[in-house]
């Protein structure tokens, strides 16, 4: 099975 | 003082009906260079940045840096009301405005002013790093669209994988499963090109995918851009004056 990533794991809060 | 006429009123509704989906309350981020828009779906999955530089503008005035928080329906709403040759204009005191004027202008005889209630909306801004991708694909934007609409019949999760030959967008699901490869192409009619470093493959949730597609009007090719384990950009440019890009998680095998 395949787990949805979330996109503000990638990218950091300014 | 915030005040901008947009000739060309129906690329902002364009825009408007390319996040409305995806994107409940925004900010649109006004200041001197540029009107940008940045913000998450609310499941935090994906990320829609718009940008329209002032130059896309026939007369543009932003006195300070200003936020204007708008609900995406609403706004949707009063540009119904917009004629398919109108000009916008948009007018906004700068201390905490309690709402936007919209003038809409088409012919000689008739001016429509809406005012939209405007709201405060805390958002957190993400950093997006200015990174080369190993994949950039451009392609036409009605073919990507059609692409992931007719996957979408057989499953959830795209695996979108470019390599030597060509990008494959591929899906399995019960009833069976199906592969769409895309080749580079010098035909002017559908252009393909592929700039690739490494080859990439990545899953993605087609229904987000889809509701990137909304922006297809906005724009004859989008730009695909991949990097293994990092969200995919799916950009639709608007002419010379901005874009809309929508950076999308991939699925990461549990």
């Amino acid at each position: 099975d395949m787990k949805q990533g979330s996109i503000s794991g990638f990218f950091a809060v300014k | 003082m915030f005040e901008a006429q947009l000739v060309e009123g129906k690329t902002f509704k364009a825009i408007i009906e390319a996040i409305k989906d995806l994107v409940v309350d925004c900010n649109l981020d006004c200041s001197e260079e540029e009107v940008a828009i940045q913000s998450m779906d609310s499941a935090h999955v994906s990320l829609v940045a718009v940008r329209l530089s002032a130059s896309a503008f026939s007369n543009y005035r932003c006195d300070r840096p200003n936020s204007l928080g708008i609900n995406t329906a609403n706004m949707s709403k009063i540009l119904k009301m917009l004629g398919k040759d109108d000009s916008i204009t948009f007018k906004a005191e700068d201390e905490s405005p309690d709402s936007l004027t919209m003038l809409f202008e088409g012919g000689k005889s008739t001016i429509a002013d809406f005012e939209l209630k405007l709201m405060d909306i805390e958002t957190e801004q993400l950093g997006i790093p200015d990174t080369p991708y190993q994949c950039t694909i451009q392609m036409r934007a009605d073919e990507f669209q059609r692409i992931v609409r007719d996957l979408q019949v057989l499953g959830d999760t795209c695996t979108i994988s470019c390599g030597k030959e060509g990008v494959r967008f591929s899906v399995t699901g019960a009833i069976g499963n199906g592969n769409i490869l895309v080749r580079s192409s010098d035909e002017d009619k559908d252009k393909v090109t592929i700039n690739m470093e490494e080859p990439v493959e990545l899953n993605f949730a087609l229904r987000y995918l889809n509701f990137f597609t909304k922006a297809t009007p906005l724009a004859e090719n989008v730009v695909i851009s991949m990097s293994p384990d990092v969200p995919v950009v799916v950009e639709y440019p608007i002419e010379e004056f901005g874009h809309v890009k929508f950076y999308l998680a991939p699925k990461i095998e549990e």
